[in-house]
């Protein structure tokens, strides 16, 4: 499904450059669930903008589901964005002028779904996060964990190829964390393929691979070890 | 140093409120480290804010080093916020149109500290959670964890008698949460009262008292338990 092949992301340039990411290389299969760790700067969510169609490599090439990302218009790469990725920001990227429920619902309407059913799809995945008694509120009106988990409805509600979740539990408690981690186990038996960002330990253990990042570098890739 | 007195807070009215805080009462003494714990959603970003003078209480009286707050002009609040109060917000709030080290000199503005004073400061701030080499990127230019830490950064710099941080190592690894952590110790040593939200044992096990929130009130309140 993923195949990074030799890329690498520089911002800036000259005696300015930063290397966000040396050259990485990385094939991941449909189905799988992945957990990429590393230390704070060392190029995690930078691999995970472009693995997102988000970023364009530097150099290097990204092929998605056999299709060379990098190539790809900037339209017909937001369409496959819409209908193959969902993604949940480290920091959350809500629309504040929007409700729980809004935000949720955004990602359907490309997909061409009536509003009736884009509706009750929101509301549906806003209570699996535990949110059901919070759809008509706006983003400032949600303690962090509350934005996170409608953040984390958001990109489930489309029922993606790929989902990408950067630190999706950071700002939650461990009991929603664990029933956070709870939807991505049975999502990734239902067959979606699902890689996450975490700092957590915990969570990084209840993926059944880690690559680990350091300095923009791939340094580890393993199956995860069970304690 | 800290007296809340049968605080409460609740938004919205009639059927639609939302109560975010019951009165809730709690002494805390200078000097003092805590850490305040709790499901998401429990209130303690509310409590927090108040704590902080940046939002006030529905009912109930704060008294921030023998001052009621709550009568306080305006103005007035603004000045104890800035010479009393240091604050890691839970989303940093970074102003993104300035560097990292301007962003860390802006508090110092109202302590009428000249401007090579001011980057002198901040910039020893900033070195000391890591991020000598970051001082002229700018916030979208800086990964997660190295916002947070301008967050911090920025927090600390006028020397506040009280550090408010609400989870201060949410998107830190857990190498740079220990150097954070003894930063905190340090500044809690040298006579900073430091309150800590966090949702981390492995944090909150270092601070000296542990309050513990759930749906909007204190349910406990013990010295930490050391392992
Ligand atoms: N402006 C508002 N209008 C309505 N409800 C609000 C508003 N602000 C906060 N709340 C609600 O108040 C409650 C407490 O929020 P608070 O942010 O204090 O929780 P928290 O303990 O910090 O949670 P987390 O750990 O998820 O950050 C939540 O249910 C939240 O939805
Ligand atoms: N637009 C930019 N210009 C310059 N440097 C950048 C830019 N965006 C990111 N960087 C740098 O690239 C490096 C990798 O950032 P990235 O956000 O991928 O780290 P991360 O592993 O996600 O960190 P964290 O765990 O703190 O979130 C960092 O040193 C960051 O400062
Ligand atoms: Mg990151
Ligand atoms: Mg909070």
């Amino acid at each position: 499904l993923i195949e990074l092949d030799r890329v690498s992301k520089t911002y800036g340039s000259g005696e300015l450059a930063v290397h966000a990411l040396h050259p990485v290389s990385l094939t991941i299969e449909a189905g799988e669930y992945c957990a990429i760790v590393g230390p704070s700067g060392s190029g995690k969510s930078t691999a995970m903008a472009i693995l997102g169609c988000l970023d364009r490599p530097t150099e290097g090439t990204y092929h998605l589901n056999g299709n060379p990302v990098n190539s790809l218009a900037a339209d017909t790469l937001a369409e496959v964005r819409n209908r193959t990725l969902g993604f949940v920001f480290q920091q959350f990227h809500l629309l504040p002028q929007l409700t729980a429920l809004e935000n949720v619902m955004l990602p359907m309407v490309y997909a061409n779904l009536p509003k009736t059913k884009r509706r009750v799809r929101a509301t549906r995945a806003l209570q699996r996060v535990g949110l059901g008694n919070r759809l008509h509120n706006r983003p400032s009106q949600l303690s962090g964990g509350q934005q996170q988990r409608v953040a984390i409805a958001r990109a489930i509600v489309n029922r993606p190829k790929l989902l990408l979740a950067d630190e999706p539990t950071g700002a939650l408690d461990s009991q929603t964390s664990q029933s956070v981690m709870q939807i991505f186990a049975d999502l990734n038996r239902e067959g979606m393929t699902v890689i996450l960002v975490t700092h957590d330990q915990e969570v990084a253990g209840q993926c059944d691979r880690t690559i680990t990042f350091r300095d923009g570098q791939i340094i580890a890739d393993n199956p995860t070890r069970t304690p």
